[in-house]
């Protein structure tokens, strides 16, 4: 096995990949992708080696062969449906980030239990009544689903996705949810990037 | 020096230290600390040893000593004064977000250059005219910002909040911003959380 943030890695190589496919470049060097993306070549060569012998010793890798490897590895050679549980800031923002759908996850809907958004849209995706996840979510085969509710009312909503079918969740409120084994849950804590940022400013501050 | 990713572990110690000390409990072993976590024991150790020798073999951590140290470290043990740049959704769910605040974070002001929500305010924080970026930076002593705008607007105004005096930046736009050496930046891409979910699931689904 290899750590949680191998995977988030690999999506940057694979975002690196697809613009110098774009530019019409055939191979390049793990030193050349590393300096690209900041990330030590080594880190870059450990990473892939978990997956399969890409590169060829002093020719880099073929770069049509690796996004088309990356693509498999990362399950982006599908669709993914997601739903969206709270039509509020994060809720707006995450339906109205197109980089998700060239990514291959389609917003297909937003639940709320407001009156007053039931029945709105946003970026063309509608706002259902909450009570309807169930059907919805059997309906359309949803797998995964991302929670921007208040803390208050997280674990209620992820109970209620998990009970319809849903087995990935990206959780926003700042609680831990407690889920059954076969669900993932990846939650996601801003203020630890703040709190680097921080690190980096106090320690060049000659600490 | 230390990968990127040992610093946010090192706020996910710091949460869980906080959460054991308010509970009385004196020590912990980095096995209890990696199971509260879901980390691995020995990564636990790795990181907090490139900052000094916290524990003592086969007694564990002392929590109260250890909150300190990395309260010291993440630059926890000052306050810090942050402005967002743009008042749409991601910007009025960060000014939102009191989760900030308890951390040492104030959000002094938020800018933006629509005249509808100049004069506003989101949670008791004023929108202020883009055009005060300048004065308020200086007069404030901000040193850190968000940057919540379209693609489009993202390098321009990161280029303004440097000129202004900001050394460290969020940026949640989709777009790598061109900056100063000396200046910390940090995006934010919420797509590679939803790709690392797709990973698990169809990792699960015995590729
Ligand atoms: N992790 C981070 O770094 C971070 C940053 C900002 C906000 N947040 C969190 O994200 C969550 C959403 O933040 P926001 O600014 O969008 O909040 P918001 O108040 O703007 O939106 C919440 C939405 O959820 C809906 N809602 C409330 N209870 C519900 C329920 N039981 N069922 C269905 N819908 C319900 C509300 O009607 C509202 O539309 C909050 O928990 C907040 O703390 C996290
Ligand atoms: N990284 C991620 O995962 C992720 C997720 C969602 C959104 N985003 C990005 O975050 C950014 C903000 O998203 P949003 O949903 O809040 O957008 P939004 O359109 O709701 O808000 C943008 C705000 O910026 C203001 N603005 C525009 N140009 C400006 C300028 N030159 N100076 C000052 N203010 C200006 C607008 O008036 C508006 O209030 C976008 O770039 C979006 O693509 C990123």
């Amino acid at each position: 096995k290899f750590p949680k943030t191998t995977i988030e890695r690999l999506s940057y190589y694979f975002r690196a990949l697809e613009d110098l496919s774009k530019r019409g470049i055939d191979t390049v060097s793990s030193e050349a992708l590393g300096g690209k993306l900041n990330i030590k070549s080594s880190q870059i060569r450990k990473d892939l080696s978990y997956f399969g012998d890409f590169g060829k010793r002093g020719m880099g890798y073929d770069v049509k062969y690796l996004l088309k490897e990356l693509k498999y590895i990362l399950g982006l050679d599908r669709e993914w449906s997601v739903v969206i549980v709270g039509a509020g800031h994060i809720g707006a923002a995450m339906a109205n980030y197109d980089s998700f759908e060239k990514r291959g996850f389609n917003i297909a809907a937003i639940f709320d239990n407001d009156e007053k958004k039931i029945g709105k849209e946003i970026n063309g995706t509608p706002i259902l009544p909450y009570d309807n996840i169930d059907d919805f979510v059997k309906q359309n085969k949803i797998e995964m689903a991302i929670i921007a509710v208040p803390a208050a009312a997280a674990q209620a909503v992820a109970d209620k996705l998990v009970e319809s079918g849903v087995t990935a969740i990206l959780n926003f409120a700042p609680v831990a949810v407690q889920l059954d084994e076969n669900v993932r849950c990846l939650s996601v804590d801003l203020t630890t990037k703040l709190e680097a940022l921080a690190y980096y400013m106090s320690y060049s501050q000659d600490k």
